[in-house]
């Protein structure tokens, strides 16, 4: 029976069948920790981020790094051509990953990716808007709230300020960016779930 | 299955990116 792993964070859908679902897993994390690791780095790079306890500092990635690999990886997801370009550079339709299996939360970031492509950021408010998505106070396992909270704040304002000064005449796209938050937490959720069943199989 | 994080491997993935900076600083 063929299998698929529809995940634009793998090299390709394809699995081989003759492979242990061992294998599979160790190829796969191979496939998307060096992203993980860029999400680690950026965040290092966050003012503040290095002054949060280490336990929180691990928290915070461990609840956010989908949501920030969403928001960074949004271009993977042509919406005109309604097609996902997988890390190992391949080109598959929507209609092509319907038929191996691909469930809602494709679509759904398909629709995320088009809304927030359509906001038409730039690189420096892209940057600004992934930092305030990682660091939220509202994660679970964070020990020292009101420090989170105090940076989160912080990234908060500069992110108005950055787009106030940007867009003078668009004073929605401050609020359109942090609407965005409660639909990345709802993607997040989507995409846990679908670890389960991808364990359950 | 309440923490998909550890499950993926990705906290050991973000442990060790952070450790690492901070032994090179330590250095």
């Amino acid at each position: 029976r063929r299998m698929h792993l529809v995940c634009p964070m793998n090299t390709s859908p394809h699995v081989d069948p003759q492979k242990s679902g061992h294998e599979v897993w160790e190829e796969f994390a191979h496939s998307f920790t060096p992203a993980v690791r860029e999400v680690v780095e950026f965040a290092k790079k966050i003012p503040g981020f290095r002054d949060l306890s280490q336990h929180d500092q691990v928290s915070l990635l461990k609840a956010g790094t989908f949501e920030v690999l969403v928001v960074r990886f949004a271009s993977l997801f042509d919406v005109k051509d309604r097609t996902i370009t997988f890390l190992g550079g391949k080109k598959y339709s929507v209609d092509t990953l319907r038929a191996m299996g691909s469930s809602d939360l494709l679509n759904s970031m398909f629709d995320f990716s088009e809304k927030l492509t359509n906001l038409g950021l730039s690189e420096e408010e892209m940057s600004l808007f992934t930092a305030v998505v990682l660091v939220s106070a509202h994660r679970s396992g964070i020990e020292n709230v009101n420090s989170v909270e105090a940076l989160q704040e912080t990234l908060i304002r500069a992110l108005r300020s950055l787009i106030t000064r940007n867009h003078p005449n668009e004073s929605a796209i401050f609020t359109k960016l942090l609407l965005k938050l409660p639909d990345l937490r709802s993607l997040n959720n989507m995409h846990s779930e679908q670890l389960l069943a991808f364990k359950v199989h | 299955f309440s923490d998909p994080a550890s499950n993926l491997g990705l906290e050991d993935i973000i442990r060790k990116a952070l450790m690492g900076n901070l032994e090179e600083r330590q250095e």
